[in-house]
């Protein structure tokens, strides 16, 4: 057992661990959301955290109140300034996050089985891992940052690619029926999620 | 409080599954 005493926040490889069972597609939504808030908020106080380029389920913490962060590597941790400067740029943080959601939601499949993805949901995983195939006017770059002149509303209907956390959070909000809704609903699955993981830990450390 | 069920399907070369395979 890797979990001892209460806690206040679960990693999201505790929760895929006790379940023993993918995450579902709301709750993918919710993380997404919560992280990408968490991570944008960081970004806009100018206080980044250090973030290696290959991140994993382990460093995404969901606590009580419903809140996800995103934690730094523990061991990279003693190569204080040098990983200052290595850290990674928002894409591939984007991009890392993609990839650790889809694999939460395709946790304990075999190799030759794929589950079925709501194409909403997928359209997000692709447009977040950067796996979307390229149609011609499709010229990402990692640096790039274009930003702008974007129409807010043309932005929200269509976005073909993701270039920041807010980017993320528009897709997640329009997911849902009342956009304004996000916050508050997606607060409300990650904190259904961490009371539910725990109940659960409670009782198998109990039968233990 | 159940999770919601998921269907599996083959996995499939042009699928999501793979083109995340493909980054890692």
């Amino acid at each position: 057992g890797e979990a001892e005493g209460p806690r206040d926040a679960l990693s999201l490889e505790d929760i895929l661990r006790l379940y023993n069972q993918p995450i579902n597609e709301e709750q993918a939504w919710a993380v997404c959301f919560q992280c990408c808030g968490f991570l944008s908020t960081e970004d806009a106080r100018g206080r980044r955290a250090p973030r290696p380029r290959a991140l994993s389920a382990a460093q995404i913490r969901l606590w009580r109140d419903g809140a996800v962060t995103l934690a730094p590597t523990g061991e990279s941790l003693h190569d204080a300034g040098k990983l200052e400067y290595s850290r990674s740029t928002e894409t591939e943080v984007i991009e890392s996050l993609g990839i650790i959601i889809y694999k939460a939601l395709d946790y304990g499949l075999k190799e030759n089985e794929e589950r079925e993805l709501s194409p909403p949901l997928e359209k997000l995983i692709d447009l977040m891992a950067n796996t979307v195939e390229a149609d011609g006017s499709n010229d990402e770059g990692y640096e790039a940052a274009n930003e702008g002149m974007e129409d807010e509303d043309d932005e929200k209907r269509k976005i073909s690619a993701i270039r920041s956390y807010r980017d993320v959070m528009k897709l997640c909000a329009a997911h849902l029926p009342t956009e304004s809704e996000a916050p508050n609903h997606y607060q409300a699955v990650c904190r259904a999620l961490f009371a539910e993981t725990m109940e659960l830990y409670t009782f198998l450390t109990k039968i233990k | 409080k159940g999770k919601s069920l998921y269907k599996i399907k083959p996995r499939h070369d042009s699928g999501i599954k793979a083109k995340i395979s493909m980054k890692t």
